[in-house]
């Protein structure tokens, strides 16, 4: 199918196991074709994705159990993963006004294998060499969805570390880490750290130490090295 | 411009092995 096909069915507003499907051929397509077949789904394309997540993850408030809206849900992360994986689609993901706060939307720990798609593309997105602040806007879509919901910001993401799933954790580490390590004041890094440890991160590290998994080892050593070298500057 | 592909690939693969920390700070 081209990348037209694919916008003209998703302007017909398929639901459920039809929307399910078409996204999954999607989310292949976009990972199989070249840069030139994303352009052309380009940002019409992005914007129908984005309004789907949109549409669903308002409508999981109000039907939490709905496990087609969910796969749904993910499908479309992994479709972002594969629009965004070329230069030209992460610039126009970044360019969409409500882009990066979807995907803060989907940090949901109730669904855990859609949440480490969430933090490790949101981690990457911190770390990208780019004018503006990516990690400052991505912290704050974290604070502005957690005022909204009452609730501490960097919570979803300890709930998360909570979490039996190795994978999680370790997204969870990452992106705590990315947010951190591009802070450039100091200040800014020890306030974070320390918000994190109020909220319980300090126990958690403890039971995160004992579990053997290489990707944990790393991001547990970039956290340890980065809290020390600030430690020192202080 | 445009035609660079598997950005998020790179992107996601430092942050795993923790080469996109180092040298971060001087």
């Amino acid at each position: 199918k081209s990348a037209v096909m694919y916008i003209q069915e998703l302007k017909t507003e398929p639901r459920d196991t039809q929307l399910l499907s078409c996204l999954e051929s999607l989310r292949v397509s976009l990972n199989n074709n070249p840069v030139s077949w994303v352009q052309t789904f380009g940002d019409e394309g992005l914007a129908l994705l984005l309004s789907f997540l949109k549409r669903l993850q308002e409508e999981k408030e109000e039907y939490p159990n709905s496990s087609i809206s969910v796969k749904c849900q993910h499908e479309i992360i992994r479709c972002l993963k594969a629009f965004m994986n070329n230069k030209y689609g992460l610039k126009a993901m970044l360019h969409s006004p409500d882009g990066i706060s979807l995907l803060v939307r989907a940090i949901n720990p109730s669904v855990p294998h859609m949440m480490v798609d969430a933090v490790r593309l949101l981690s990457a997105i911190c770390i990208l060499d780019h004018p503006e602040n990516l990690h400052e806007r991505v912290l704050e879509s974290i604070t502005e969805l957690a005022e909204e919901r009452d609730i501490e910001r960097f919570q979803p993401l300890l709930s998360g570390m909570h979490k039996s799933n190795i994978a999680l954790k370790g997204g969870c580490m990452q992106l705590i880490n990315a947010l951190i390590s591009r802070g450039e004041e100091l200040d800014f890094r020890i306030h974070i750290r320390s918000e994190l440890m109020r909220l319980g991160l300090r126990e958690l590290l403890a039971e995160v130490r004992l579990i053997e998994n290489e990707e944990l080892r790393v991001q547990l050593q970039v956290f340890d090295e980065q809290a020390e070298e600030d430690s020192d500057d202080l | 411009e445009g035609d660079e592909t598997g950005v998020m690939d790179s992107l996601m693969e430092a942050l795993q092995s923790g080469a996109a920390f180092r040298d971060r700070r001087k």
